[in-house]
């Protein structure tokens, strides 16, 4: 072997199936871009539609099994840490991702994994709440910010995404009835009632004495007092609808059945964000407010006279404290879920990946406060692919299976967290929910 | 992860803080 190794000359001479092979991908390329040319997508009307085709970095990153590493990434993160090991393995993730151990709720050894200490508490009183109309929601560095004209949302400078792509766009039916039901976000008069296990209250009742009358500017009894109202309404025999009223009659006096003191307590934290934040109520009642301040909802997402829309996009790096809290006194009246991607959404990605905010999974929580529409977006990312809503049980995110189109949303509608409110009402820096690992 | 805020607010709204600022809960964010 190794003398014919040695012995046996090397020609080189060139092959031809190379170049044949070069002509052929050189001829396939040719056809291909002569036919994208050709290829003109039209609708029925003949009118021709563009498909985006979108940026190449979209592609080779949706490639990427996003989704599975991200769940991956959550079970590592949740096999439980031996006790000795808790303190050196979270100081060192705290060195390496800027976290402030100072402020956590509990030592380390209290945390059995990483899961665990990524959705860590604060020690209360680590972070004072400001009385301003809003304040921030989260930990962490502020993106962008500015006002939302057109329904384009800036991401970043000269790169914008639609409000509707963000917000999901109402179902027609869904604006037919709001229309229906707040034809010009008239105000209910004091008729309304509040339905309080089984015992209905008229707002007039609720709201103290001149709550019934609508008048703007008139007084408004601090919060204590309505909350007195209330309980001291709940020993009074309250007004009822018609039906029950008949019976009333003929039984003499109802027997006042007194609302256990949870539903008080929430009655009067309701009523309080009525009076006191002027938050309207289901259908629109919102006193000591002009009229055309008051509104019964708020899916219609383009601002009144003298008001405009802004928005503003807060980035949670790894090490920051991963819970958020409400950014001011607002109801939360329904949620839509976006199963979408799970790209990085680091500064870096934002600058880079156009519309990253609707393509990422996130859920939209869509409601009022005391200037009309409110909207907050908590959006995943790779590392943080679970969401969770305090007041959403039903609410799973990064779940397996069949990815639903790009865009489509399943919705749900908090009307039964508050009669009186028809909503989810959240006070100022009140916790909402964080996100997770994986 | 990141939290996008759509709000409506009167035209006189302002914001008190920037871009690339660092903010913590319950900090003051804008006011009317």
């Amino acid at each position: 072997i190794i003398a014919s190794w040695n012995e046996t000359p090397i020609k080189w001479y060139p092959l031809p199936i190379a170049v044949g092979a070069l002509l052929l991908v050189a001829i396939q390329y040719r056809k291909k871009v002569r036919q994208a040319q050709k290829e003109v997508h039209v609708d029925e009307h003949g009118i021709e539609v563009v498909k985006l085709k979108g940026p190449w970095h979209v592609h080779v990153l949706g490639a990427l099994p996003l989704r599975n590493l991200s769940r991956l990434w959550g079970y590592v993160n949740s096999f439980e840490l031996p006790v000795w090991f808790r303190p050196y393995g979270f100081k060192f993730y705290a060195f390496a991702f800027g976290c402030n151990l100072d402020e956590i709720e509990q030592d380390l050894t209290a945390y059995r994994s990483l899961g665990e200490f990524f959705y860590r508490k604060l020690k209360p009183g680590v972070r004072p709440v400001d009385d301003a109309v809003l304040v921030s929601p989260a930990d962490g560095t502020i993106l962008h910010l500015g006002t939302i004209t057109d329904s384009k949302v800036e991401q970043v400078k000269g790169i914008t995404y639609s409000l509707d792509a963000l917000l999901g766009v109402d179902r027609p039916s869904t604006v037919k009835a709001i229309v229906e039901h707040n034809p010009d976000m008239e105000v209910v008069d004091d008729q309304e009632f509040a339905n309080v296990n089984g015992i209905e209250y008229t707002l007039g009742q609720l709201l103290g004495g001149n709550g019934g009358n609508s008048s703007p500017g008139s007084a408004t009894p601090s919060p204590s007092a309505s909350s007195d109202r209330v309980s001291s309404l709940a020993s009074s025999p309250p007004m009822s609808s018609s039906t029950s009223a008949k019976k009333n009659e003929d039984e003499g006096d109802a027997s006042v059945v007194e609302p256990n003191a949870s539903i008080q307590d929430t009655l009067a934290r309701d009523v309080s964000l009525v009076k006191q934040v002027g938050i309207s109520t289901a259908k629109g009642f919102a006193p000591g407010k002009p009229k055309h301040e008051r509104r019964g909802s708020s899916y219609i997402k383009n601002a009144r006279p003298g008001h405009s829309l802004f928005f503003s996009v807060i980035y949670l790096a790894p090490g920051d404290y991963h819970r958020f809290h409400s950014p001011t006194a607002w109801v939360v009246e329904k949620r839509r879920h976006f199963v979408g991607e799970l790209f990085s959404v680091s500064p870096w990605m934002a600058k880079r990946l156009e519309g990253l905010f609707v393509l990422n999974e996130r859920v939209s929580l869509l409601g009022r406060w005391r200037y009309g529409f409110f909207g907050m977006v908590p959006v995943g990312a790779t590392n943080v692919g679970s969401i969770v809503v305090n007041f959403d049980q039903n609410l799973r995110t990064n779940v397996r299976g069949r990815k639903p189109p790009p865009g489509t949303y399943n919705e749900a509608v908090y009307s039964s967290a508050s009669k009186l409110l028809n909503g989810q009402p959240l006070t100022h820096a009140q916790e909402m929910g964080g996100f997770k690992l994986g | 992860s990141t939290i996008v805020l759509v709000f409506e607010a009167p035209d006189d709204f302002e914001f008190t803080v920037r871009a690339g600022q660092k903010v913590k809960v319950g900090q003051k964010m804008g006011d009317v």
